[in-house]
């Protein structure tokens, strides 16, 4: 089972869009696919279709109540979970404050649940009593290096890091390798950047030319960097800005449903198949 | 002394450059401005041109080491100070957890500053030793409702609203509307919101003409709305989208002396008059 946290504390450079597109398409390709909303907007939740305030058991009660993760499963389309969001998830940070290992909480509910452990059936229909796991966990995290994105980097192997080709969102990359570094250092020494996607990509831009260029320098000579980062890529797809990828999530589908003849459909289609295919260095 | 928050938990928006960008344009109307930078990312800092390592003095220091804002104030150019932010911001919240009164600190510090408060000069160079305090305040919050975005709206007695027009930055808008009213009811009886600005507008997608009018028709009916928003307006001006916009901030300038002549700088010079032209029924 391969586990990706998509982070940046950096505003609105597609780490929902990503995170549900990038699910969704590895679900189209037969993996059984499991996301986690840890952003208390529960725009991942809405993305998918699911309703916030309907679920009886959010992410915040797997956090804050001790609920088993099982409880707050639910079954977006074929062959992807969900495991909704809630707005109590942004008090949180403050309900949880002294609570010795509380950066591991979500970890300790990965392990200990039948499910993502691969001890238990998942099954897609009443019918279908596959033997199997996730394939894939994939964790939307909010805007920021708080306590919820911390849970993510615990309790994940990989990082992919959603950034827009504009100088605001290049700037912050350095503090989100140190917090990638310090994450492998104290909470999780699995943990390992796989890679940057450049999203919002406005081709013909000098700016989007030239920051892309600026990131694949930098991890290009990143040999001598962390090794929780050095061997990250600048994944070959770019995601194209594209107004069908703003669109869909008000219809509470992926752009696979709303969209697929798209730019949209095909650059997050290229992605997947870059991620699933990636291999990092053990 | 007019004091504006511009906050939005929904990330990347449009608040910094809308602080910055709003904040020069009124200089340049030769109002005297004072720019807070409350977000750890310090992005409205790197845009004005200050690097946020080198000032001795930061908001956090104000915040949490109980430093005079007047410690902190750096001019940026005529009729522009900041108080720049530093990295140490995204801890404050855990550091000032159990503090009494943690939300008001910057509230109590602009009360007891000279210069904010009207008992002091204001020097634009050392010949010219008007008599004047600031005309404006002007802060930048972080992507999140939490104890940084509170003392703004604590210290303020205006919030101006960036919004993108797309679905999941509008979802948003009832959770800021709610904390804007337990703001007016619990910390500050003065809160208002003045106005929502389109943000990253882009003319001719049906998202942003749909989105636009959701908006509009929600605050033209809101006279039944919470007295702290329902004469909220949604201003004429809508900021288009426009790459100078995104390229000002790599060299540290507003878009008034990187690209004068561009639709960014006519948007914000309007939003400008729009703002200052406003005024709230008491
Ligand atoms: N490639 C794209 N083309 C066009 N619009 C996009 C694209 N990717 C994302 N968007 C839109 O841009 C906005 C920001 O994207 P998104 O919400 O996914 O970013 P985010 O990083 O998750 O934001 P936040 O920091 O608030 O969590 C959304 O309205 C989304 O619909
Ligand atoms: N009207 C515009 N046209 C083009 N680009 C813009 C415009 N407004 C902002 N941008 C760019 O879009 C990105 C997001 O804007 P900005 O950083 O101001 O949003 P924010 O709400 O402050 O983000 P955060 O939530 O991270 O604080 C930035 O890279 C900025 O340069
Ligand atoms: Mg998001
Ligand atoms: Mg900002």
């Amino acid at each position: 089972m391969r586990s990706i946290a998509i982070a940046n504390q950096k505003g609105g450079v597609g780490k929902t869009t990503t995170s549900v597109n990038l699910a969704v398409a590895l679900s189209r390709l037969q993996k059984k696919v499991c996301l986690i909303d840890l952003d208390p907007q529960a725009h991942a939740t809405l993305h998918v279709g699911v309703s916030p305030t309907s679920t009886p058991c959010s992410a915040y009660d797997v956090l804050v109540n001790d609920q088993p993760l099982a409880a707050a499963l639910v079954q977006a389309q074929e062959n992807l979970w969900v495991v909704p969001s809630h707005l109590d998830l942004s008090v949180a940070e403050m309900t949880l404050a002294g609570r010795p290992g509380r950066e591991s909480i979500l970890r300790e509910k990965l392990k200990s649940d039948p499910v993502c452990s691969g001890s238990h059936q998942l099954a897609n229909t009443q019918d279908d009593k596959e033997q199997s796991q996730f394939d894939y966990i994939i964790i939307d995290c909010p805007p920021s290096l708080g306590l919820l994105s911390l849970n993510a980097m615990a309790a994940v192997d990989e990082v992919l890091l959603p950034l827009q080709p504009h100088f605001l969102a290049l700037h912050g990359l350095s503090k989100l390798l140190e917090t990638i570094e310090l994450s492998a250092e104290h909470i999780n020494p699995r943990l390992r950047l796989l890679g940057v996607a450049l999203c919002l990509y406005e081709a013909g831009t000098r700016l989007a030319a030239e920051v892309g260029r600026d990131v694949e320098s930098f991890f290009a000579e990143a040999g001598k960097g962390h090794p929780s980062w050095k061997d990250a890529r600048v994944f070959e797809t770019k995601i194209r800005r594209n107004i069908r990828l703003a669109e869909a999530p008000s219809f509470g589908q992926s752009i696979f449903e709303y969209a697929n003849d798209s730019n949209g459909a095909s650059d997050y289609h290229n992605l997947a198949s870059e991620v699933d295919a990636a291999v990092l260095p053990l």
